[in-house]
């Protein structure tokens, strides 16, 4: 463990936890895609399966049970509780076009060929694309809530984070996984153009980010 | 080789 990871993965937490409380406090999912939180809840399921196989540490399975139970409160409160604030008309985004060339992928580049292992290829490949739904969504409104940006910050910090974290392993441990860090590098990639749009928007006061 | 090591991050 290092402090990148560390601080990637809290701000990961702080980043869930911001969406979730937004929803339940605001009692309105309004401008959240739900397909990207059902994406992230796959991700999450599909990664943390060896929660049931392997001992990491405590952290490790703390973290994981944290998780998976946060993302799929999310997606409760948006297809359930909340579901008439659902702004279905602009969460359109054709997840199809997302899982099956991910699907695809992770049979094709992976690890191993067993069932964890493609599983768990799938969840990393995935998770580089679970947010375009929440990204097209800002883009057809035309705007989105400050709340909903600071999430959006918060996720592209820990991608960030974690590609620091790589950096320091590979130096110092000799660590290098592949297909993490070329899926984690094209996630990032994704939040650059978010992250510009953040810094000279939100952070200048302007509450709404309101795209040109 | 490194399905085998260990998957210690989320």
């Amino acid at each position: 463990m290092n402090i990148f990871r560390l601080a990637g993965d809290v701000s990961h937490l702080v980043a869930i936890i911001i969406l979730l409380l937004k929803i339940w406090r605001s009692k309105s999912c309004a401008g959240i895609s739900g397909k990207s939180q059902v994406l992230f809840a796959l991700v999450f399921s599909t990664r943390y399966l060896d929660l049931f196989t392997v001992f990491v540490s405590v952290y490790n399975v703390v973290m994981k049970v944290v998780f998976l139970a946060l993302s799929y409160a999310t997606v409760y409160l948006i297809y359930m509780r909340f579901r008439n604030s659902y702004d279905s008309e602009n969460d359109t985004f054709r997840v199809e076009f997302l899982l099956v060339p991910v699907i695809g992928l992770s049979f094709l580049e992976n690890y191993a060929f067993t069932p964890l292992e493609i599983l768990w290829t799938f969840s990393i490949f995935l998770e580089a694309v679970a947010i375009m739904p929440q990204l097209f969504m800002i883009t057809k409104t035309g705007e989105a809530e400050s709340i909903t940006t600071h999430y959006l910050f918060f996720l592209g910090l820990y991608r960030a984070l974690y590609i620091a974290n790589w950096v320091w392993r590979y130096h110092m441990e000799g660590f290098f996984d592949q297909i993490a860090v070329v899926s984690g590098v094209v996630q990032t990639i994704f939040y650059c153009d978010f992250f510009y749009l953040y810094v000279t928007r939100v952070l200048r006061g302007k509450g709404k980010m309101s795209l040109p | 080789e490194k399905a085998n090591k260990t998957k210690d991050e989320l």
